[in-house]
């Protein structure tokens, strides 16, 4: 869950 | 979202904006570093890998397609438009960017979240462009005069990442379990480097002169 998080930054 | 967040993408977005109005208006590149372009263009190609598997929201989509784009029309450019091509100092852009690429990627095979191939890529792409305005730093060394285009370029491209270390901060404060020590040590060297280039910008700035590094 938390890695998918980082993804949804430019 | 967070207020630094949006706060970096539109430094981000202003930076590329004060790029592409340089070069597509006045038709020069003067004072740009290409292998910097060339950087940032395998940046985004490999951070964004995810555009079409994965969908947060139509900015999210939107700002990688704008990056990509960008980033790849203003190679193009730099390399194939017959006039901005002659604007271009080849002999004085010589930092040797490959000795980049290589030792980003050994790491982000040895040092990453989950050992995935996008994940690497992903990983790859932060290490890259921690380093990736080092051409252009060496460049503006190089360069007698700085151009008030380019020192605004280089400032915005530098600012969007402090920005996004506050976003980072903010998010760690706010959502549990919210760590990525990678993206943060990445994020933090990037913005150090500009260090002395954010100096310099701000004496020149302070006294009205021309921004020059000292050699």
């Amino acid at each position: 869950k938390t890695t998918k998080e980082a993804k949804d930054e430019l | 979202m967070n207020i630094f967040r949006l706060a970096g993408d539109m430094t981000h977005l202003a930076s590329v904006l004060v790029l592409l109005l340089k070069i597509h208006t006045i038709k020069s590149c003067a004072g740009v570093s290409l292998k910097t372009q060339e950087l940032y263009a395998i940046v985004f190609a490999t951070r964004y890998l995810d555009i079409f598997t994965s969908f947060y929201s139509i900015y999210n989509t939107l700002m990688k397609l704008i990056f990509l784009g960008s980033s790849f029309s203003i190679v193009w450019y730099m390399r194939y438009h017959k006039t901005v091509r002659r604007t271009y100092d080849r002999e004085q852009d010589t930092f040797r960017h490959w000795f980049l690429v290589l030792p980003c990627l050994l790491l982000a095979l040895l040092i990453h979240e989950k050992f995935t191939f996008l994940e690497v890529l992903w990983t790859f792409s932060l290490y890259l462009e921690a380093v990736a305005i080092l051409p252009q730093l060496v460049l503006l060394q190089r360069t007698r005069n700085i151009d008030n285009l380019t020192g605004q370029y280089v400032f915005l491209l530098g600012g969007y990442r402090g920005f996004y270390i506050l976003n980072w901060i903010y998010r760690y404060l706010t959502e549990p379990h919210f760590v990525h020590w990678i993206t943060w040590i990445a994020g933090l060297v990037q913005t150090l480097l500009y260090a002395d280039f954010f100096y310099y910008y701000f004496q020149s700035w302070k006294n009205n002169k021309k921004l020059q590094l000292p050699a």
